[in-house]
Parts: structure tokens; sequence; C-alpha cells
């Protein structure tokens, strides 16, 4: 049985992309087939792992609008055991085009049936805004992961996302778990990253996961490289941080 | 008269709010008149400045939604000569509500002309999307400042960016020009933001600002503090940056 994990946050450039590339790429390494969603248009997931989305036929939009089969749109990239479910700049059209539709909120949850038995875990990265396309990864989730940048504006965003995970959790998908948070772009230089990180593990207690992540270069230059940080840089900080996060939600799912 | 600047990038985390407050900040130090307007249903701007939308009764919101006139949304601030028109968390809602609505992409426009006379300067803080509710910033702003973080992702956005303002200049706002783009977060230690700045200057020229905004933690705690950089930290690099950028713009606009 595979396990899929929603990577969501509406607050922008907090380290969703960047963290579910390089928890996919980490459970690869670790043996785990992965299969790696993007439902953001801007098509960051699909880019920072070297797929040229202006080539690609189809992509989860075609998916999700029941154009076409969701076998058809999966690439494999060059790291084994990773595969993508790429995005493109169609999907950005895919709200207004299902106002009205029928099971217009577990569209990609029909649509991932079938990886269940093929890939151990379902990563799916989010677009920064609790819209149709997030509200589609969280029904489709068993879990849902929250990068939490380490700043005053990230913090502010935390209560409405978690009003959003309840509404979702009644309404939607009644077995949405919270596979926890994760503090990203740690700076131990900076006073405000001890700050919201005390407090968020004050507020969040055994929720915000042990692993933290650094504010690390090789993770941005990495994608400018179109891949992972553990195969870009392996002795990077950043990538032996996603690598340690990878082995704790192993290790958090072992025991359950 | 006076000038409206759209702040948006569709891209998260690239500066858009922290320049939207302390570009305004800095337009009243210098003796303009502003309005800071907060088109984000994070609320980043209203909250950046010290305001609580949860007191607030009336936002942008009932604004866009016709249902109380604008005079009434607008509060002043402890900086003398800038007011805000807050954003409040019902702004979510408003894509979906205004569907079908008539001059459903001039409602932000329409509601602003009462203050052409009472403020020099009009700031919209946008989402990180190109929905709606950017799309209203963007028909009601005489110029759009794009905040470019010195980044892989942030580089890819830009085309569609640009084919959006494109979209917007053809169909809603023949007006609409060019304020510029300006660099966000750069770290003269870091060799991407060198080349991410000298990539942007080929393809755009004399469109990217002189002024670059240098990564300084005093922003980020401004913030924290509800206050502009300027009125936390003056002399810190972030502060000093944005009376530049305030300096560049008045010194551009005054040559038109
Ligand atoms: N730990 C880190 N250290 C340094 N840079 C990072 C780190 N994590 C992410 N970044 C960089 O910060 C920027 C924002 O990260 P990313 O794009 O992953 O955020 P996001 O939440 O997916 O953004 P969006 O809201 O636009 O989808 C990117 O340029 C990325 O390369
Ligand atoms: N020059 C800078 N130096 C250091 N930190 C910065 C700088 N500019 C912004 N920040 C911090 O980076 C984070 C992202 O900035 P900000 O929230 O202004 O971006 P945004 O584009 O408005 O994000 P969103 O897409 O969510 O609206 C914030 O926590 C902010 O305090
Ligand atoms: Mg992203
Ligand atoms: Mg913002």
């Amino acid at each position: 049985m595979s396990r899929t994990i929603a990577i969501a946050n509406q607050k922008g450039g907090v380290g969703k992309t960047t963290t579910a590339i390089n928890l996919s790429a980490s459970l690869a390494v670790l043996g785990k087939r992965v299969l790696l969603v993007d439902m953001d248009p801007q098509a960051n997931a699909t880019s920072g792992l070297g797929i040229e989305k202006e080539r690609l036929s189809v992509s989860v939009y075609d998916v999700i609008l029941e154009l076409a089969h969701p076998e058809q749109a999966v690439v494999s990239t060059s790291i084994p055991r990773l595969d993508v479910l790429p995005s493109s700049r169609d999907l950005v059209g895919a709200e207004v085009e299902l106002i009205g539709a029928d099971r217009r909120a577990s569209r990609l949850r029909i649509a991932l049936q079938p990886f269940s038995r093929s890939h151990d875990y379902i990563i799916i990265d989010c677009p920064p805004s609790l819209n149709l396309l997030t509200l589609n990864a969280l029904t489709a989730a068993d879990s849902v992961l929250i990068p939490l940048q380490c700043e005053y504006f990230a913090m502010e965003g935390l209560s409405e996302l978690v009003r959003t995970l309840q509404l979702v959790k009644r309404r939607l998908n009644p077995g949405l778990q919270r596979e926890g948070i994760v503090l990203t772009m740690f700076d131990r230089r900076n006073r405000l990253s001890h700050q919201v990180g005390a407090e968020t593990r004050r507020l969040f207690g055994n929720l915000v996961l042990k692993t933290q992540i650094p504010r690390n270069v090789r993770l941005s230059e990495a994608t400018s490289f179109g891949k992972p940080a553990f195969h870009y840089c392996v002795r990077s900080a950043g990538a032996q941080a996603y690598v340690s996060l990878a082995h704790e939600l192993l290790s958090r799912n072992a025991n359950k």
C-alpha cells in the first residue's frame, strides 16, 4: 500500500517545491518507489527535475480534466525509482473549467488510484494558495506535510492553513492526517529563526519534525541544474537534511 | 494626479509585500501622500503595518463587492502620509463570488478613483497568483513593479508574468506601463544572485532598476514589529535600499 503526502502551505516561497523534489529523491535513494505529482501551474517541481514542460504532450491538467489516462502523463527521471506526473501552464485554467463539474475536488484522488500498487510514496507539490488545485491535493492525500519558513509572515498564515485542513477533513477527506511541520531555511545565526522555531514547537509540539532544513545555497543551485541536491552535491547540508527528513518520516510511518 | 503602481509576481515569497510596505513608507517619508492597498487574502501588508485584521469591520473585500464605500475601509497608520486599504480573510472568496458579475476585473479601478486627488501614490500588493485579485490590481494600475528574487525559479516565472501583462494591456488596461523590475534578496556572497542579476539585465536592459534590495534580516524583523524597516532600524541596509528605490522611481516619473 502506498502513502500519499501533500506538501502544502498557501504562503509563498516557503520551500514547498524544494521539499517536494528533495524528499521524493531522498525516499527514492532509500529504496522507495516514488511518484512526484506537480499540482502548481508554475511547474517548478517539473522543471526542477530537468523536465522541459514545453515538450510535454500530456500533463496533470489533461488527467484531472479526464482528457487523458494518468499513466499517459507519467514521465520517468534520471533518478532510479523516481517518476513525475508533470504540470503545465494549462493547469492555471483548470479551476475555472471545473466550475460546476462533478467530483471537482476529487479528480486527483481518482486519477492517482492506479499508482497505489506501483509506487510506495506519492508526493504532491501544491501552489501558493488554498484553491481547487490544493483542495484536490488535500483530498487525494493520506497526510499533509507543512513546510514552514522561519519568518514572521509564515507563522501568520499557519492558523488559516490549519482551519482549511479541518474543513477538508470534515467535508472531503475524513482520513486526512497531519504528517507534520518541517522548519525550512533555518539560519542558525539569525535570532528570528530561533524565535519562530521555538514558538512553533510551543504551539504544535510533536507535530514539528525533528529534522530542520538549514538555509543552504546548494538547494537553490541544484534546482538550476535540474537535479535534486543529493544528485548535485551529496555532502551539502541541504542534501543531508532532506535524507534525514526522509529517514524520520519512514520511521514515523513504520510505527503506525 | 496620482500614480497607481501594482507590485506583482505570481512566484511566491519574492518580496512583494516587503516591497509594497517599504516603498510606501519611503515615499511617505519623502513627502508623498500614499495609499497602500492590500489585495492578498493573506493580509501580510495589513499586519506588517501593525493593523489587526480581526478588528476591522470593513476591508477591500467589501469595497470590491460594492458592499461598502472605499472611504469607509481606509485606515491611517502611525506613519504620517501613509494610509492603508486593508485586506481580510473574506477576500479569498471574492473570486468565486464575482463569477458572472459585471465589471469583475475593474472593480478595484472604480473603487480607487476617489483617492486620485487625496493621494500622490497608490501602491497595490498582490497575492502569489495571476487570479482575479491580481487582474483587478493590474487593471487599476498605471504601471507594474516586478520584484524578482535572485533565484532560478523566480526567473522561470518571468516569461509567464510578461505574457499576462501583455494580455491585460490589450484587453483590460491599454495604459498599463512597466514601472520596472527590482532585484530582491540580493546576496553579494552568492554566485547565483550575480548570475540571475546579470541574466535579467541582459534580457530586460533598462527595465531593471538600478537599486538592488540586499538580503537583510532587519527587513523581516521589522515586519514582526508591525513597522516598515525605516521606522524600525533606519540605518539598516534594507531600509536604505528602499529609500533609494523610492528616489529612483520619483526621478524616473519626474522625467515622464
Ligand atoms: N533551505 C533552503 N535554503 C536556501 N534556499 C532555499 C531553501 N529552500 C528553498 N530555497 C530557495 O528559495 C526559493 C523558494 O523556495 P520554493 O520555490 O521551493 O518555495 P515554494 O513554497 O515552492 O514557492 P511557491 O510558493 O512559489 O510555490 C527557491 O528559489 C528555492 O531555491
Ligand atoms: N531583502 C530581504 N531580505 C531578507 N528577508 C526578506 C527580504 N525581502 C523579504 N524578506 C522576507 O522573505 C519572506 C518573503 O517575503 P514577502 O512575504 O515580502 O514575499 P511575497 O512575495 O510578498 O510573498 P507571497 O508570495 O506569499 O505574497 C518574508 O518573510 C520577508 O520578511
Ligand atoms: Mg513551489
Ligand atoms: Mg505577499
